[in-house]
């Protein structure tokens, strides 16, 4: 899995 | 979009307008912590940045608009426009305690050591703790008003529902991100024990009192 920021999130 | 997120903001977006309202309504802020709302403000602040930097969807640019608009307008109400009715006796929770070690977690975990990076994970960290002065608050007078508790409610929900929607994502799209999603967890353990006296209580009709 990645380990990505969520940036589409609020 | 998953419910699971969809159904997060809607809580969300249900906590600030009931908290606006409530204040809206009552022309009366009593019982809200000015404090909670000061981190609130930074929370949203810090995190939105990236609202002049990248375009996500309309989605995104409007409820990150909607959270900034809400957050300052609340402190506007708080100490400006009803100030006389803010209880600052009751709120006296040290806020430095929560935004200095926030900041230093921030930059010492973080994914990248970049300003917008180390301000998005500043807010995640402050944002889990944030609501601290408030339970405080409620504990310190021991009550609660059913409008204050719906709001804390809300709010405390929207976390717990975003925690089942990066589970979904790790499953549906192997996506993870584990500075929010442990941020996540500590922010929502924070209301367990409000959640059970919301539960026991306020959806009996009781007012929220905690135990002398």
């Amino acid at each position: 899995g990645t380990n990505k920021t969520l940036k589409d999130e609020l | 979009m998953n419910i699971f997120r969809l159904l997060g903001d809607l809580s969300h977006l249900l906590a600030v307008i009931i908290l606006l309202l409530k204040i809206w309504k009552t022309r009366s802020c009593a019982g809200i912590s000015g404090r909670s709302q000061i981190l609130f403000a930074a929370v949203y602040t810090a995190r939105y940045l990236d609202l002049v930097t990248s375009y996500i969807s309309a989605y995104n640019t409007v409820m990150k608009i909607v959270f900034l608009v809400a957050s300052y307008g609340t402190l506007y109400l708080m100490f400006l426009k009803f100030k006389a009715t803010y209880d600052h006796n009751h709120d006296t929770f040290r806020i430095e305690f929560l935004v200095l070690p926030c900041v230093i977690l921030a930059l010492l975990i973080n994914h990248d050591f970049s300003a917008l990076e180390i301000l998005w994970t500043f807010s995640i960290y402050l944002e889990s703790v944030a609501i601290l002065p408030q339970l405080f608050m409620v504990s310190k007078t021991g009550e609660a008003e059913s409008i204050t508790s719906h709001y804390l409610f809300a709010l405390g929900t929207y976390r717990g529902l975003y925690l089942f929607n990066w589970i979904y994502r790790y499953y549906a799209e192997d996506h993870y991100d584990l500075i929010a999603i442990i941020a996540g967890i500590v922010q929502t353990v924070l209301y367990c024990d409000f959640f059970y006296l919301y539960i026991t209580k306020v959806l009996k009709g009781k007012k929220l009192q905690l135990p002398a």
